[in-house]
């Protein structure tokens, strides 16, 4: 049984070593991916895409795009909920997306 | 009080990062939260 | 005995980082799907439009979207460098990075939510590469399964 249980495990450890292969290959290419220049033309969804996502549709849909590294806090104080947006690499675009 | 920091604007991060916040917001009692502000009565909208 | 249980224990430890390794390398996938189509679906419309939508119209990659009840009051400061922004909300809201906003659009294919036809399986497997594609099967097939 523990002579079993070896094979069992180095199995195992196979198979972990094949997954990470394969996930650092996954980033690797979705990296790429989005770094091509045609991608990135191509990469974006319309209002309505987005209107077509949220239920009900009449909401407020605010839409925010930011620098990397961008840090936002979402913090509980006594009154409602506060979102802070702090970027060091250049302006955020915060706009809402119109109704119709 | 609670307070969660993510890092955005990168793309196809983990996706479950804003999971934690959307149940922590959801989770809230708002009209006790509106009780504890005093003023029920929502104010006018205001426009970005 | 005891060098037995210490196995075991090491198998059961393998096993569950395995499943999370899984499910991290289901998701990667997913995005590569929801990605590649997404581009398909614009170069697609851009050819049969000839032209390409008007620049205040498309919301580039990457984004997040807060969405919110149409009554909710939110208070906004923003520095005059645009790099700093105070949002207060007086209600719910909800936080969605770009690629649930593309789940939602429906362009992983329904991988993953169990609705995933032949079709777009076939579809899918086209936009990943040969050593994915097992997975991508696993996937829809798991998916299919009706739920226990």
């Amino acid at each position: 049984r523990y002579q079993e249980l070896q094979r069992e495990v180095s199995e195992l450890s196979e198979a972990e070593d094949k997954l990470d292969e394969l996930i650092s290959k996954c980033n690797l290419q979705l990296r790429l991916l989005t770094e091509d220049s045609n991608n990135k033309k191509l990469g974006y969804v319309r209002c309505q895409d987005l209107r077509n996502t949220v239920d009900p549709p009449d909401q407020i849909v605010m839409v925010i795009r930011a620098p990397p590294e961008t840090q936002m806090t979402v913090s509980e104080p006594s009154q409602g909920y506060q979102i802070s947006l702090k970027s060091t690499n250049g302006p955020i675009d915060v706009f809402l997306c119109p109704e119709d | 009080r609670s307070r969660i920091l993510v890092s955005i604007g990168e793309s196809f991060g983990t996706s479950d990062k804003f999971q934690k916040i959307n149940q922590m917001v959801s989770s809230t009692d708002w009209s006790l939260k509106r009780r504890l502000e005093g003023d029920s009565t929502p104010k006018p909208l205001k426009r970005l | 005995a005891q060098e037995f249980r210490n196995l075991e224990l090491e198998k059961q430890k393998r096993l569950e980082r395995i499943r999370q390794k899984r499910s991290q390398l289901e998701e990667l996938i997913l995005q590569q799907i929801a990605f590649k189509n997404l581009v398909q679906r614009n170069q697609a419309n851009e050819a049969s439009s000839k032209t390409p939508p008007p620049p205040g119209s498309v919301i580039q990659l990457p984004f997040i979207i807060i969405n919110t009840d149409v009554r909710t009051v939110i208070d906004c400061s923003i520095s005059s460098d645009k790099c700093e922004y105070l949002f207060n909300f007086d209600n719910m809201f909800e936080i969605h990075d770009d690629i649930e906003i593309l789940k939602r659009m429906g362009m992983s294919l329904g991988l993953e939510n169990g609705k995933c036809t032949p079709e777009n399986l076939a579809v899918a497997k086209s936009l990943v590469p040969k050593s994915l594609e097992s997975y991508v099967t696993g996937m829809a097939r798991n998916t299919n399964r009706t739920p226990p």
